[in-house]
């Protein structure tokens, strides 16, 4: 099983976006996927149905489990209306974890030791990282291969990723690990001067990682996510959904190179 | 001094956009205004052209003047190129301080406290939150008079807010303090069902609370941040900056009726 992230502290850049599209051209393609949301807002969580306030078994009992050293009673998955697609949702309760583990030893591979409980069953499995640099992202960093970072094609989105990836390089050292990461350019807007200015500046800083395609401006996403049907899988010839079939491609040809 | 705050956990949905902009109306009336970034991702700290990696003085400052109880040196409050217009910046060490802090008492008023320095120097503060529940956020609540809450118009939205509201109400009754709150929504496009439909459901739902305008969809918010400028100081007669300036309008009102 391959593991993805998505993750950047700027929020409403598409991180739950290409999560939940990135799964779609999977399941469209036959195979098994897992998504697991670590959002305490749940985005992921309500576009399949489920309410983070509300909700049972979740990420959030991975962690008490691993507290608490009880044995780990397995996962709890939940199937998705979309054979093929599963996930694990977010509680709310996920944001009172910094202040509880914060600074507590080990806390950190709570997701990454879940995981490989179902490493036979899922072809990928895909972790959607909240808008903040805390514990919960140091888990999905520990537990993924890769790292995917959309990033706003908008100035100020620049300013952000030079952070992001200044305390990723300081993480990885702290743990010795080497975490592929791959920058997704989203909102591309070939309208505006901002996002033509802002791509190309990308693509000069960050030449080795950035993806060669783009996300476009879509408002098909809103209209999906109404739906609760990833637009992938709703419509794949769409420019949104094209782009997210373009973009898995690229990715799995980026791990068959390293 | 009046104080706002706009906040949401849901990222990327307005908050530094409204608070930069409603303070560029407030800058050409002629009024004095000051923003508080607590955000450690520190948005509009960049668009006003520093970096919050290598910030010296901070909001950060503040509550590590609390904390070892150092005689408050006073604030330092940055100058932005527009007169009237003054702001205190974010630092990414924002980031730590629910780790090292959550727990502790009285670390929630830092904030309210600050401000009680500057309340003769300005006609309005407004503070900006990290898209998160926390400290912070908390710190905000509990020095503002009014709570900005700035939704998208898509279907995901509404089930963060429901979440949001009941979390508010909750802190409210631990400190037994009444914030007013007022619900903005945000990303309004007419050409989209699903932003239509939205808009109607929170104007059921939210009737008391809700402002009966809308910030429209507008492209010239990105340009603005990339020079800068709040939209509504370089173009108030643009979609987005007509739209802000009625806001303040209705709060400004809101505010004489309470
Ligand atoms: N390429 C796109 N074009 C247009 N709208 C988009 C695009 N990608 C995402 N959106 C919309 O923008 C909003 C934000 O996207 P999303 O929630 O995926 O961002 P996020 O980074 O996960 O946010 P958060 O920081 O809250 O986790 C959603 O309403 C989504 O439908
Ligand atoms: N009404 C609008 N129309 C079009 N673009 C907008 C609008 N409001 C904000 N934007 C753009 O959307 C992006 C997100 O806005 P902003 O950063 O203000 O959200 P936020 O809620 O503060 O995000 P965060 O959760 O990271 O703090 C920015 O690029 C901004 O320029
Ligand atoms: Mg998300
Ligand atoms: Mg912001």
């Amino acid at each position: 099983m391959k593991i993805w992230a998505t993750a950047n502290q700027k929020g409403g850049v598409g991180k739950t976006t290409s999560a939940v599209n990135l799964a779609g051209v999977m399941q469209k393609r036959g195979h098994k996927v897992l998504l697991i949301d670590l959002d305490p807002h749940g985005s992921l969580t309500s576009y399949f149905g489920l309410d983070p306030d509300a909700i049972q078994d979740s990420a959030y009992d991975l962690f008490q489990q691993s507290l608490k050293k009880t044995l780990n009673t397995g996962i709890t998955i939940h199937k998705t209306r979309f054979k093929g697609l599963d996930f694990i949702p977010a509680s709310s309760a996920l944001a009172t974890l910094d202040r509880q583990l914060g600074a507590k030893d080990g806390m950190g591979l709570v997701i990454k030791k879940s995981l490989l409980q179902v490493t036979e069953r899922y072809d990928l499995a895909i972790i959607d990282c909240p808008p903040m640099l805390g514990l919960l992202m140091v888990n999905a960093l520990a537990a993924c291969e890769r790292l995917l970072i959309p990033v706003q094609t908008e100035f100020l989105a620049l300013k952000g990723l030079e952070r992001m990836v200044h305390t990723l390089s300081m993480i990885q050292k702290a743990r010795k690990q080497e975490v592929c990461y791959s920058i997704v350019p989203t909102f591309y807007d070939q309208r505006l001067n901002a996002s033509i200015e802002t791509l190309g500046t990308l693509k000069k800083q960050y030449k080795e990682t950035i993806w060669d395609g783009v996300i476009p401006v879509d408002t098909q996403f809103r209209e999906a996510s109404q739906k609760g049907i990833p637009l992938t899988i709703e419509r794949i010839s769409s420019k949104g959904g094209r782009a997210y079939s373009h973009l898995l491609d690229y990715l799995f040809e980026l791990d068959e190179e390293s």
